[in-house]
């Protein structure tokens, strides 16, 4: 089973 | 006033059809030097960009910079009404709560004018930092759509394996399983139809087909597509806006629990 994560995880916000 | 008149008004329109069912709204950021959108989709998977440089635009106006807060759908049933051949112009007021978009015929004898309502957006801007890639991977776009659509048949996920001999797609799920290999071109009449990769190390993730399937509406807009991977960080997809920009599609690696 896999899991998608968020972009948040990766990138930062502004 | 912010004004940016597109001869190939139909650069627009199949940009708004690849994003649309991705992202609802968005801000339109307008500076002087072009043209940007930032977007993640709402389940914050997956990320949209897009940058269209000023040049591309004859000609191209901004005195300050405008945020412009457009709902997609709208303005995809808007441009449906404008022909593929349609010069478009975007225009916006200094005090103006409406975008405006122009359609102008080639011989300019045909102008059909629409105002759009702005919406406010409350956008969360993500930093992209600058990344070397393990693998990019260029290819046709109409093959990069072919096989995601061919790999739905089998399940939700992709496993994209990059290595110096080519690049395999690989799916499984209840119905069985199934791969596409493609190797590294040698010899092709035109560079748009090879497939290139460019490799620092052998690398593969696995990726959720739905998306794949969204970012692959924007072959029309360009013959060859490029996907970036890199060991835990986001696939890049890049698809070139003529010689005038970009649309990037951000998608995050699923994860083995």
């Amino acid at each position: 089973c896999s899991r998608q994560t968020v972009l948040k995880k990766y990138f930062g916000s502004k | 006033m912010f004004e940016a008149r597109l001869p190939q008004g139909q650069i627009l329109k199949k940009l708004i059809e690849a994003v649309r069912e991705l992202v609802t709204d968005a801000n339109f950021e307008c500076k002087p030097s072009g043209l940007s959108l930032q977007a993640m989709d709402s389940s914050h998977v997956s990320l949209v960009s897009l940058l269209m440089r000023a040049d591309g635009f004859d000609p191209y106006q901004c005195d300050r910079n405008r945020t412009l807060g457009i709902n997609l759908r709208t303005l995809a049933s808007v441009l449906k009404c404008s022909s593929n051949d349609d010069i478009i112009t975007i225009r916006a007021e200094d005090d103006g709560d409406s975008a405006i978009l122009i359609f102008e015929s080639p011989s300019s004898d045909r102008l059909s004018e629409f105002d759009l309502k702005l919406v406010d957006i409350d956008n969360e801007q993500l930093v992209i930092p600058d990344t070397q890639y393990d693998a990019v991977v260029r290819m046709p776009s109409a093959e990069f759509q072919r096989i995601v659509r061919d790999m739905q048949i089998l399940g939700d996920s992709v496993t994209i394996a990059c290595s110096k001999d080519g690049v395999k797609f690989s799916a499984n799920g209840e119905i069985g399983s199934g791969s596409v290999r493609l190797k590294q071109s040698s010899a092709v009449d035109s560079e748009d139809d090879a497939v290139t990769v460019d490799l620092q190390q052998a690398v593969s993730l696995t990726f959720a087909l739905r998306y794949l399937s969204l970012f692959s509406k924007a072959a029309p807009l360009s013959p060859t597509v490029t996907l970036s991977f890199s060991k835990d960080v986001p696939l890049l997809v890049e698809f070139r806006i003529a010689d005038m920009g970009h649309l990037r599609f951000y998608l995050a690696p699923k994860i083995d629990e």
